[in-house]
């Protein structure tokens, strides 16, 4: 059988776009993951913010709220995509994390490079 | 053929722990990746500091040094370990990366799971 995202993925664990970068921060040490998608008042993905991103902003001094420092132009699978299309994306984008969306961008969960390898960890 | 650690890594970009956060920032955002190995004056691995500890270093209003944030105790494999080696100590310990060393510690390379994912891209 071939693998598909949903049954590989993680819980999302999203953020709004006018949240503080050290709130964004605490959230990211909170619960221990390096992805918060970005979502509006209707729930719909708008960008994503990452612990590379913070790293950017200490990088540049600029500490400010999370919509002046996500990326908006978001890739994305879909839950029921086979997993090698997910490792073909963040292959070619450099990235390692898509958040899962349905066809109308309402955000269902995460697939990181984390949940990939341990499909070859044997376990 | 089994692969091999050594087949599947990549460069890995140190740091010294007395370089200020903002420098390592600076590295981070220069170079693309997530994981600096830190090393002292005889190239001996004596840590690791990544985009995690600097969010977490925003979360905690502590953007000081390297060597302040840096985790000490570094899980490592060696170049001729099975990549299922790798894949099972980053799931075990939660972590994304672990510098690759020789016997005596000396760094030689980097294994993330963005590295081991691709091995599932087909690619
Ligand atoms: C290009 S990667 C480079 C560093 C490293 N490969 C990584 O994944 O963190 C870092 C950038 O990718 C962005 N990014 C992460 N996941 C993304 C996704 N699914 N779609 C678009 N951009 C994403 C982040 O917001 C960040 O600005
Ligand atoms: C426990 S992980 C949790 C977040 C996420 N799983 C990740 O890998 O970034 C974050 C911490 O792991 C540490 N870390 C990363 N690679 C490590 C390694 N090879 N050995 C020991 N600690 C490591 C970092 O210094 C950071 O403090």
């Amino acid at each position: 059988t071939i693998r598909v995202v949903k049954n590989v993925m993680s819980p999302a664990i999203p953020i709004t776009p006018d949240t503080d970068v050290d709130e964004a921060s605490r959230l990211i040490i909170k619960k221990g993951v390096n992805h918060l998608p970005v979502i509006d008042e209707e729930k719909v993905l708008i960008g994503i913010v990452t612990s590379w991103d913070i790293a950017k902003a200490v990088a540049t001094g600029k500490i400010g709220k999370v919509k002046d420092i996500m990326t908006r132009k978001v890739i994305t699978v879909l839950s029921d995509d086979p997993v090698v299309v997910a490792a073909r994306k963040m292959e070619k984008y450099d990235i390692s994390a898509l958040p899962v969306t349905d066809t109308k961008k309402h955000l269902i969960g995460l697939i990181t490079t984390e949940d990939l390898s341990k499909l070859l960890s044997g376990g």
